[in-house]
């Protein structure tokens, strides 16, 4: 059986796995800049 | 024979669980390594390319960083000001959209997003009869050779050819077709 | 505790405005326009009078960061799920706070000076820690990873871009960022263990302590930060049954030592016997990964090969790296002394008999014996064996191994021991069963020697099952191992079919027979 320590260290890695990191965590934003910005549809894919 | 977990009984125990509860032995069977998403007879190695300890594979190839000369990182030119892009953009030719496969067309249209050559694709691709389906969000055109199986007064339905952006191909598709879902000509600015 | 007053309020507005600079003015890569006006503010504010206002001033904007990813993260679960534009909304602020600390460590001091840079990046990542461990106290189980993960992440790319300046503290970057990863380690703060096996596995951290600081310099922090990995998720893999988050987290770690097998198998090598020291003994596929692993320049003979002549083979002259102090582990020094008494003269006769108990820490089932001295045993034994037959002009063989106060030792731990402690020396054995090596070719005598000298079936039948089920388990299977094993059941003089354990059950039959043809 787990000692108390190891189940308390349990409980709060189960409350992280909830949450756990995704790829975008670790990597730099990229930022596209408009070289020419035009006011576009909504509909169009604005991303 | 040994008759606790240390022997060949204690062995046989686990791969008979194995049978029914897989999971339980997890440990000791271990799990099939090349279905983790590495390629692990690459001659490469893998670590520039790694996604992580719970990426489903490498990495996007847009996320890999690589030293490039200050002039290739033209976003960081922008941002100080034009100068340098406008002096390269007098020594590149002039767009000519007539000229432009398909292929590009759908390119700069999903990649320019918010800037005029987005309008500048759409006004092409509007020109080669595809038409932007507002709700789909997608572009669609006929399929050359089939006609249509129904038309009404509002709609049609047959066959037609949906870009997808994902696979980067024309995929068929049966499809009932409202007219008013679709975009009229897009508005092209004059001065571009 | 004590901010004078106005610091905090002045701290946020400065920091809120250099967030607007950093978003407006500066870009994915480079911000030193911001910043040349940007450190005109701070100056004339006062914040970088001295150490203490600095210090607070990092604290602000961290708890700052903190916050304002909390909020993020909630208002997002409160509206709709999650969405990969909600999350990086809260990457704003983390990489703008990163992108200013950065610039701060490249343009304090000068550049003949180095120090201050160091001591403002390892403060900076101190403050960080402290926060991390304060917010996980206090949050328990409602602590969000996110934005500590990120500050560490995202300032480690920034350090670690290719810069003059950076390239000159290079390794006090690598060691501040190692030291505090060990600080924060998950024993510590378990909370935080899948940002940071993130980290530990992230490309850049790994290509930078493993493949691109000269000289192996980071391999022995590495090896550090993956044994405080190894040593959390003991006591949850001594238990078979996997909870959903301890097996998410056995696999991540699974894909980095995969990662490591494929492009630094020399580092598993060289920090083997530390990671066997920690890996538990029921782990059987992690164990073979990191026995698995062989030299780079090494070309490893097909095990299969027939009438494969191991004692032919050059490389069983040569010994493995060992980077354990080995005789340092031998405890207490007392124990070490006789063990060196018997290993020369047979004295004290009482030692054999002793041997066991110097082994044993607890009555517990399960944690009876001191597995880590278990194996420095087996391996300094082994080590002194080896360099006594050498030096008596011979090779290792069936007929030198024998009859020595060495195999005495052996021997004596093979019958003596209750069947627990039997497994785990037998265990220790196996683990020296890796690619071609004097120390390789010796253990796997020493286990055949075993075997065919044995009075008791018990103790066959025990050798067996350590071999057989790090052959059962899927691949890889060290070099070592198969060679061995495919000896035992190759070659008659061992018998191998005629004992009943090979036979005691359809399963076990049919298994020989699965592995006797894969292996002949």
């Amino acid at each position: 059986p787990l000692q108390k320590e190891h189940q308390l260290q349990f409980q709060m890695m189960e409350a992280a796995h909830q949450h756990l990191p995704v790829s975008a965590d670790s990597e730099r934003m990229r930022q596209f800049l408009p070289r020419n910005p035009y006011p576009t549809p909504l509909y169009y894919p604005q991303h | 024979m040994v008759n606790d977990q240390f022997g060949m009984v204690g062995l046989l125990t686990f791969i008979r669980v194995a049978e029914t509860d897989p999971n339980l032995v997890s440990l000791a069977l271990g799990f099939d390594l090349t279905a983790l998403g590495l390629n692990l007879n690459a001659t490469d190695s893998l670590y520039p390319s790694f996604g992580g300890p719970w990426g489903e594979g490498p990495v996007r190839a847009e996320d890999v960083e690589f030293p490039v000369p200050q002039e290739y990182n033209i976003s960081d030119q922008l941002r100080y000001g034009h100068e340098f892009v406008s002096s390269v953009r007098e020594k590149l030719a002039p767009l000519k959209m007539n000229r432009y496969k398909e292929e590009l067309l759908f390119y700069m249209f999903y990649t320019y997003t918010g800037d005029v050559l987005q309008i500048l694709a759409a006004g092409e691709l509007f020109n080669r009869d595809w038409r932007y389906h507002k709700e789909e969000k997608i572009w669609i055109t006929r399929a050359p050779g089939l006609s249509t199986v129904e038309k009404g007064g509002s709609f049609e339905r047959g066959m037609y050819y949906f870009f997808d952006p994902i696979s980067f191909r024309k995929i068929p598709k049966e499809f009932i077709l409202e007219y008013d879902k679709l975009e009229e000509r897009p508005t092209v600015p004059n001065n571009f | 505790f004590d901010d004078s007053q106005g610091l905090v309020e002045k701290s946020e507005m400065l920091f809120r405005e250099w967030i607007r600079l950093y978003v407006t003015q500066g870009s994915p890569r480079d911000s030193n326009k911001a910043f040349a006006s940007f450190i005109h503010d701070l100056n004339a504010s006062g914040i970088l009078k001295s150490d203490d206002i600095i210090t607070r001033f990092f604290r602000v904007c961290i708890q700052f960061c903190v916050s304002q990813v909390y909020q993020g993260l909630q208002a997002a679960k409160a509206s709709l799920p999650s969405t990969p534009l909600v999350r990086t909304k809260c990457y704003q602020s983390v990489d703008a706070l990163v992108r200013l600390v950065a610039l701060l460590i490249r343009h304090i001091g000068d550049n003949s000076t180095t120090q201050p840079k160091i001591n403002l990046l390892n403060k900076f990542l101190g403050i960080v820690a402290g926060l991390l461990i304060q917010d996980h106290d206090i949050q328990k189980q409602d602590f969000q990873q996110l934005p500590f993960h990120r500050l560490f992440i995202m300032l480690f790319q920034d350090l670690n871009q290719s810069d003059p300046v950076f390239d000159t503290i290079g390794t006090q970057i690598l060691a501040g960022f190692s030291n505090i990863l060990h600080i924060l380690s998950p024993l510590k703060v378990s909370g935080f263990v899948y940002a940071w096996l993130e980290i530990i596995g992230n490309r850049t951290f790994i290509a930078r302590m493993l493949a691109l600081a000269a000289d192996h310099k980071c391999w022995a922090m590495y090896c550090q930060l993956l044994l405080d990995l190894f040593k959390f998720l003991q006591p949850y893999l001594r238990n078979a049954d996997l909870a959903k988050p301890v097996a998410t987290l056995y696999r991540g770690t699974l894909r980095v030592l995969l990662v490591i097998l494929h492009d630094f198998p020399d580092f598993l090598c060289d920090y083997c016997y530390h990671f066997l020291d920690a890996i538990p003994p029921n782990c059987i596929q992690m164990r073979n990964l990191v026995l698995s692993a062989f030299p780079r320049n090494m070309r490893l003979p097909d095990p299969f090969t027939a009438n494969l002549k191991f004692e032919m083979l050059a490389d069983t002259a040569v010994a493995p790296r060992v980077l354990l102090n080995v005789g340092g582990m031998i405890q207490p020094a007392k124990f070490k002394a006789d063990l060196e008494s018997y290993l020369r003269t047979r004295a004290p006769v009482t030692f054999l008999s002793e041997l066991r108990t110097n082994l044993q820490v607890s009555n517990e089932h399960g944690t009876r014996y001191n597995i880590p001295l278990l194996n420095a045993l087996v391996l300094f034994v082994g080590t002194q064996h080896i360099n006594a037959i050498r030096t008596r002009g011979q090779t290792p063989s069936m007929s030198t191994i024998a009859h020595t106060s060495h195999m005495d030792i052996f021997q004596n731990l093979a019958v003596d021991l209750d069947t627990e402690g039997r497994y785990l020396f037998l265990n220790a054995l196996a683990n020296q069963l890796r690619y071609p090596s004097s120390h390789t070719h010796y253990f796997s005598l020493v286990i055949l020697y075993l075997f065919a000298h044995s009075n008791t079936e018990v103790v066959q039948e025990q050798i067996t099952r350590v071999l057989l089920e790090r052959l059962v388990v899927n691949r890889p299977h060290p070099w070592g191992l198969l060679v061995t094993f495919i000896e035992l059941i190759k070659n008659g003089a061992y018998k191998f079919w005629a004992h009943e354990f090979v036979h005691c059950a359809p399963e076990v039959i049919k298994l020989f027979e699965s592995v006797a043809r894969s292996c002949m």
